[in-house]
């Protein structure tokens, strides 16, 4: 379902614009979207600096983008309103990518039913395929699970599915708008030829007995063991929670194997970080003292130290015992460095110790909080399934809370809430476009993989109510009463989200619910930046500045023409600069002056050539009587 | 509790829906055709 033609593929790099037509919350979903193909894919994006096609991203009316690289300088792609949202983003960019719809493809009657009844009169033709002369699948299955799959009510005249599986079991996994899936991923990156991506460093789940290339360090008092269980738990990896006969595997140390204080070191392989920032996240297990802890550094190489400086990031205490928790360290690392896990002994008894499994390293943000919940199952359908999450803070001070609203019978809802909070004095209110992202993690061990459900909103401080309240002003004034569970009173602001988050039946597919836990990710980040970013392109060309040491005079301008430097020099409406600099002035009285003297010497040089030539004549004439008067004898000089 | 505000108004509108209902009659729904494409 790629359209055939080089001509219709767009550099790796794609230049774009966030048009100022652009919601805010739009433009923070887009960049994240954009974090999205440069964690999984080869393709980057970069902000428009005059390259010859570029595109544009605006707000339209509706969703929609062309299929290609169309060559046309501004390519325009839209995300209108309700759009904006982060995998609705990247199916458009898919298209723009040049990909087509998955049931467009030229065998999809092999695997789907299309209704064709059950069509609104008029659009039957959305459901047209193309040949395999102009469209290519690139040798990939037909995917189900596709960004790109119409849903089962695409276009529908009534309430009856208008596409048919032929597997049953993919009714509902159809038309999925939480992320790329594995086949979207593998057709992007054959048809952009793609072999690395941007931010993506490691994933382990140390299902290979050469566990990921890590190593064991010397100088510490044991080492990890690489096992499938341990006797006082974990009893089975993360990977795949056990369900694997023969594998599930994970590191292990044995805290109750050295004194209080011994420690297990294990390294990363060598790793080579391009964007300077990263987010390591893993399962941690701890079955020893409660007293263990693991502390996470970085062994950071240059030049002139070979053995690489060994930089404390992060120490993890007061570690649950008895199930698989997630973390997540955020690491600044700019040269060629390893990830060193160490593990230590804590004080009191010890009958296990510290397991770690699926690690990943990404170049990517961390997100600022996770919400934990666990036996989560319970909630979904129930009336007890109205959950709050603990308060949290978001980088500029802003106390939030979420709220995940399960009881629904179809839909999960959640939405976000700001709070009262210690630094309300302190901050702005309303509170300005604070973008909250949240992410409803997919624990698939591999982050390449993972296919989250994600939302953002953002916080609009010229938003109000129908009583005349600003929507985000302070909790304390337009909130309401509540209680944290040790009844503590606060006050919540109004929910702003979505009743459907994601379906029932999506919520309890792939990992999203892992040993009966389930994870949320949270960040709010202030975006005020965003307010303005159609930004003028930076030329590529160099201009030799040849006007940086040749100045023109009196308010002249230099330009350049034919590469050569001069003055354009001012001139009004009767007078003027002329010459190389603009030195010297005219006017028109000067030329008035210089025509009345050139008329005047004109005539006074036409009076001396008369007067030359009269006096020449009447010397020449004078002569030639006298000289006639001379010659003539006078014949009779007698008068008769 | 008050109503929190729900920016999907209750409904779990794909992007065709949204198309659908701004009266936009794209091809495939979504996809915008500059002329030159043929089918």
């Amino acid at each position: 379902n790629s359209i055939i033609g080089e001509e219709y593929r767009w550099p790796h790099t794609i230049p774009y614009v966030l048009d100022n037509s652009l919601e805010m919350n739009a433009k923070g979903v887009i960049l994240n979207a954009f974090e999205r193909y440069r964690l999984k894919t080869c393709i980057d994006f970069k902000p428009w600096a005059g390259e010859a096609n570029y595109i544009s991203v605006f707000k339209g009316s509706g969703c929609w983008s062309s299929v290609g690289n169309r060559h046309m300088g501004k390519q325009e792609l839209s995300i209108g309103e309700n759009c904006d949202r982060i995998a609705t983003v990247q199916h458009e960019f898919l298209h723009a990518l040049g990909f087509w719809h998955e049931q467009s493809r030229s065998d999809r009657d092999d695997y789907v039913s299309i209704m064709w009844d059950r069509i609104q009169s008029g659009r039957e033709h959305n459901f047209d395929t193309y040949n395999d002369q102009v469209s290519d699948s690139l040798n990939v299955p037909y995917d189900y699970s596709s960004v790109m799959h119409y849903s089962k009510t695409a276009f529908q005249n009534g309430t009856e599915p208008t596409i048919v599986t032929r597997i049953s079991d993919f009714m509902d996994v159809i038309g999925q708008r939480m992320d790329f899936s594995d086949y979207d991923l593998l057709k992007l990156n054959r048809l952009y030829n793609c072999t690395t991506s941007l931010s993506f460093m490691d994933s382990c789940n140390f299902e290979l007995e050469n566990v990921c290339g890590m190593i064991q360090s010397s100088g510490d008092n044991a080492d990890w063991q690489w096992v499938s269980e341990v006797p006082r738990g974990p009893e089975s990896d993360h990977s795949s929670m056990g369900q694997c006969k023969g594998s599930g595997f994970f590191m292990h140390f044995n805290s109750s194997s050295v004194s209080v204080g011994g420690t297990a070191m294990l390294e990363s392989r060598t790793l080579y970080p391009k964007r300077g920032f990263q987010c390591l996240q893993f399962y941690l297990y701890s079955s020893g003292s409660e007293n263990d802890q693991l502390n996470v550094y970085t062994r950071e190489y240059s030049a002139d130290n070979v053995a690489g400086t060994l930089t404390l990031v992060e120490e993890i205490k007061e570690i649950p015992t008895g199930s698989w928790q997630l973390y997540h360290v955020t690491l600044k690392v700019t040269n060629k460095f390893r990830v060193v896990f160490e593990g230590v002994r804590g004080a009191g008894a010890s009958l296990g110790g510290l397991s770690i499994d699926d690690i990943n390293l990404s170049e990517t943000q961390c997100p600022h909080h996770i919400w934990h919940i666990k036996n989560f199952t319970q909630f979904i359908g129930s009336s007890s399934g109205t959950l709050y999450s603990p308060p949290f803070y978001s980088p500029k001070g802003y106390a939030f809370q979420i709220h995940l609203h399960l009881s629904d019978s179809t839909n999960a809802g959640i939405y976000f809430h700001l709070i009262s909070g210690a630094n309300d004095d302190q901050l702005q209110w309303p509170c300005p476009w604070q973008q909250a992202t949240m992410t409803l993690l997919d624990q698939n061990p591999d982050i390449r993989q993972r296919m989250s459900n994600q939302r953002s909103v953002t916080t609009d401080p010229f938003m109000t109510t129908d009583n005349g309240n600003y929507f985000w002003d302070r909790p304390s004034k337009v909130g309401e009463v509540a209680f944290f569970p040790n009844g503590t009173q606060f006050s919540r602001g109004r929910g702003f989200g979505t009743s459907a988050f994601i379906t029932h039946k999506r919520l309890k597919s792939r990992d999203f619910i892992k040993g009966d836990d389930v994870y949320i990710l949270l960040t709010v980040e202030d975006i005020s930046h965003l307010n303005s970013t159609a930004v003028e392109p930076i030329p590529t060309s160099t201009i030799n500045d040849f006007c940086v040491n040749f100045t023109c005079e009196n308010d002249g301008i230099c330009v350049v023409q034919n590469g050569r430097v001069g003055c354009r020099c001012p001139s009004g409406e009767d007078w003027w600069y002329v010459g190389e600099r603009c030195e010297r002035r005219g006017s028109t009285q000067d030329t008035i002056v210089i025509a009345v003297s050139s008329t005047a010497a004109m005539f006074v040089l036409m009076l001396i050539v008369t007067l030359v030539s009269v006096y020449c004549i009447r010397k020449k004439y004078r002569s030639k009587t006298s000289s006639n008067t001379a010659d003539m004898t006078l014949q009779n000089q007698h008068a008769f | 509790t008050r109503e929190n505000f729900d920016v999907d108004g209750g409904i779990d509108q794909d992007i065709f829906d949204i198309n659908e209902d701004l009266g936009l009659d794209l091809f495939e729904g979504d996809i915008r055709l500059d002329g030159v494409q043929e089918r």
